[in-house]
């Protein structure tokens, strides 16, 4: 498991 | 996509557009908080600065597009068209106090301190909070319209179901992003208590009326 940004959502 | 997260948007869109509804139907904006619109088109403005720098789809870009407009058309029937409506003694909320430790949260806590990676956590933090106004304004008043509970009712339920997205999306893809989880579920809980009143009166057919 990593760390992401959700800048796919809104 | 999920059907959290798509159930999420829908709802976020159906608040956006109750609210215009709510405005134009009645011409008037009583009852709703301009502070609290101001900071929601902070919100998309500082979010939504990647439309420019990355493309995701087009579902992304349309959305974020739709939520921008609206955002300034909402403000725009506030403070210009149906100005004489607008409950400026009650809406008192001094928005720098959101406004300002939002924004040194975003300076300190980030994913990376690069200029939109900190708007866009100024965004989430923001967003978190940027309802208090409209509560502190029902909550001054002690009443709120149908129409006007029924948008704050889809506004909240929409990060909730975020956070259903979030639970799927750790299980299903592994993916999480802790500031946005953090920020979603303050976001959620300072709904709480109007979906408590929303679910027991407004249900029931009767007013939002909050006790004396």
């Amino acid at each position: 498991l990593k760390h992401q940004n959700s800048h796919d959502e809104l | 996509m999920n059907i959290f997260r798509l159930a999420g948007d829908l709802s976020h869109l159906l608040a956006i557009i109750l609210l215009l509804i709510k405005i134009w139907k009645t011409r008037s904006c009583a009852g709703i908080s301009g502070k609290s619109q101001i900071l929601f088109a902070v919100v998309y403005v500082s979010r939504y600065l990647d439309l420019v720098t990355t493309f995701i789809s087009l579902y992304n870009t349309l959305m974020k597009l739709v939520f921008i407009t609206s955002s300034f058309a909402t403000l725009y029937l506030m403070y210009v068209k149906f100005k004489a409506t607008y409950d400026h003694n009650h809406d008192s909320f001094r928005i720098e106090f959101l406004l300002l430790p939002c924004f040194v949260l975003a300076l300190l806590i980030n994913a990376s301190f690069t200029p939109l990676e900190v708007l866009w956590t100024f965004s989430i933090y923001l967003e978190a909070v940027a309802i208090l106004p409209q509560l502190f304004l029902v909550s001054k008043t002690g009443e709120a319209e149908s129409i006007t509970s029924h948008y704050l009712f889809a506004l909240g339920s929409y990060r909730a179901l975020y956070l259903l997205n979030w639970i799927y999306r750790y299980y299903a893809e592994g993916h999480y992003d802790l500031i946005a989880i953090f920020a979603g579920a303050i976001q959620t809980i300072l709904y709480c208590d109007f979906f408590y009143l929303y679910i027991t009166k407004v249900l029931k057919g009767k007013k939002l009326q909050l006790p004396a």
